[in-house]
């Protein structure tokens, strides 16, 4: 969840 | 998603859209840095290997397969096609891609999230991302004929990531355990690499002259 938060930029 | 960063992707995707638009309306690559272009493709590569491993949303996915795509093809044009590819200042576009990616490379292996390949490669894809405009701002600093696309370009790239400083801001405001360092850090060194860039675009603007940088 976290990880996905984290890299959920371009 | 916050306003500053749509604006910043949409902001990205246009910069991409106008180098498309430019070099097939004019078949002509003329002042754009095939080695910057290079370093975006190794970027995005690096970065967005989580396609496989980690679906975030529709939205992210698509994006990222429009950068992928819109960048490889500007580097087979570049390099392939039997028109643009003579029109591209390969003498000009001098810029060791050593000099860029050793560095980033032995930082993202020193200073990383997790020793893992794919986070090392993702670091790594960050800190290049932060450099990879410098072939092409060197490219242009050469030309002396800076076409007004190629400038847009540039300058619309250089937005995308003053807006996303100002996304930063306003998650680092907005979400309660949202800290990314070395995310920031790069992001604020890419930012500062355009600022000469922007002050003699707005400059060439304000007094309605061509664009040109200063050797």
């Amino acid at each position: 969840e976290a990880e996905a938060e984290r890299k959920d930029e371009l | 998603m916050n306003i500053f960063r749509l604006a910043g992707d949409m902001t990205h995707l246009l910069s991409i859209l106008v180098l498309l638009l430019k070099i097939n309306a004019t078949r002509s690559c003329r002042g754009v840095s095939l080695k910057t272009q290079e370093l975006y493709a190794l970027v995005f590569v690096c970065r967005y290997l989580d396609l496989f491993t980690n679906f975030i949303s529709m939205y992210n996915t698509i994006m990222k397969i429009i950068f992928l795509a819109s960048t490889f093809t500007i580097i087979y044009w570049m390099r392939f096609h039997k028109v643009i590819r003579v029109t591209y200042d390969r003498e000009q576009d001098t810029f060791r891609y050593q000099f860029l990616v050793l560095p980033c490379l032995v930082l993202a292996l020193l200073l990383n999230s997790e020793f893992t390949v794919m986070e090392v490669l993702w670091t790594f894809s960050i800190y290049l991302e932060a450099v990879a405009i410098l072939p092409q701002l060197v490219l242009l600093q050469r030309t002396n004929n800076i076409d007004n696309l190629t400038g847009n370009y540039v300058f619309l790239l250089g937005s995308y990531r003053a807006l996303y400083i100002l996304n930063w801001i306003y998650r680092f405001l907005t979400e309660p355990n949202y800290r990314q360092y070395l995310v920031w850090i790069s992001g604020i060194v890419q930012t500062i690499i355009y600022i000469d860039f922007f002050y003699y675009y707005i400059k060439s603007w304000k007094n309605n002259e061509k664009l040109s940088l200063p050797a």
